[in-house]
This record gives C-alpha cells, structure tokens and sequence, in this order.
C-alpha cells in the first residue's frame, strides 16, 4: 500500500 | 509496530527530553538553534492534523501528542522563558530559503491535493531539512557543547532507525511510502559529517566539540 491510505508513523 | 520503529520513537523522544532538561536545568539556551525548534513545533503541528480526523492507536495519539508539547515547551523556553540568553545573533540562517522550496514542493509532489494531504507533505520535507538552522550556528560558532551533540545524536539515530523499520516493513508488509522514505534519507544524510565529528571527538572525552 501507499503511504497515502494510513499514516500509522510518527 | 517493529523494534526499529519503536527504537527510533524512542530516540525521538530521548533527543527531545535531552534537549529540554538541558535547556531547563542550565537555565540557557545558548547555542540551541531557537529557528530549528520553531521549525519542528511547525513540523509536528502540520503533521498531527490528523489527531482530529483518524483514530490509529493509543500509542499513536499519544507520542504525537507528548511530541507536539514538548515541542512548543522547548520553544516557550528559548523564546520567552530564557530569551535572555538566547543566542540570536550566531542564529542567523535564512528559514525563508527553507520555506519556500518547501511549500512549492509539497504542492507539486504530495499524495492527493487535498489540504491535510499537502500540509502533512509539507511537514515531511520540512523535518528533512529543519535541523539546518542548528547545524549552521554550530559551524558559524565552530564548537557544540557536548549535550548539544548528545541531543543531535539521538535525533539522528532516530532518522537512521526510521530507515531500517522502512526496510524491514517493505520486506515484511511491502509497505513504502515514497515521500516519507525520500526525503527521510535526505535527512538522515544531513547527520553524516556530524555523526563522524560525534564519534571522533566527543565520545573519545571532550567536553565540547570543536570543529576542525
């Protein structure tokens, strides 16, 4: 996936 | 979650606490760069936006809380608590020559052209270059103190770790966030000359680091 859908990091 | 992810949070978290002790305890926050840490109080603040919008995780919340206030704790200290002692006049780079390459970007290159989408891209390239007011005043003055490099050195171990969990989650989740990754390696490449002038001459017993 890409970092667009789920911005899970700091 | 992974250790280097969690490894490198951690050492986020340590630059920033060594970096507030320090300026606390000494009642000085002479040779800190006041233009860096607006810069990272505008980073997290840019970023964190979506503490209103998505639920990720506690430990999310949480750290991007912690983070965005100690963030404006550390600038409340320089800019008003000890402004005194603030040292303005080595602190002299260009933060507009940052911002505005910065802001251009992020409009040309981001994920979706949306406003939350575009400040979090904002917030990304920002922090890959938000050190360099900081690293500017140490070569204008040409000496740190050592827990001045102490705290450069936790935040960029924090950048080389962020870059291993990117590896590992690639390989594990083939997860990759190419803006994120990108400009993540551009920082971390700003910490190279210093991580070597760290290990040459702070950690072999100077209390302050010198430049050649």
């Amino acid at each position: 996936h890409k970092g667009a859908d789920m911005k899970d990091e700091l | 979650m992974n250790v280097f992810r969690l490894a490198g949070d951690v050492s986020h978290l340590v630059a920033i606490i060594i970096l507030l002790v320090k300026i606390w305890r000494s009642k000085s926050c002479a040779g800190i760069s006041g233009k860096s840490q607006v810069l990272f109080a505008l980073v997290f603040t840019t970023r964190y936006l979506d503490l209103f919008t998505v639920f990720i995780s506690a430990y999310n919340t949480i750290m991007k809380v912690v983070f965005l206030a100690m963030s404006y704790a550390t600038v409340y200290l320089i800019y008003m608590r000890f402004r005194n002692m603030y040292d303005s006049e080595n602190d002299t780079f260009r933060v507009e020559f940052l911002l505005v390459p910065v802001i251009g970007l992020s409009f040309l290159e981001n994920y979706a052209f949306t406003p939350l989408e575009i400040l979090w891209t904002f917030s990304i390239f920002l922090e890959a270059v938000a050190i360099m007011p900081q690293l500017f005043m140490i070569t204008k003055t040409g000496e740190a103190e050592s827990i001045t490099t102490h705290y450069l050195f936790f935040l960029g171990l924090y950048r080389a770790l962020y870059i291993a969990n990117w590896v590992w989650r690639y390989h594990t989740e083939e997860f990759f966030d190419q803006i994120a990754v990108v400009s993540g390696v551009v920082q971390t490449i700003f910490y190279c000359d210093f991580f070597y002038l760290y290990v040459t001459r702070v950690l072999r017993g100077k209390a302050k680091m010198i430049l050649p």
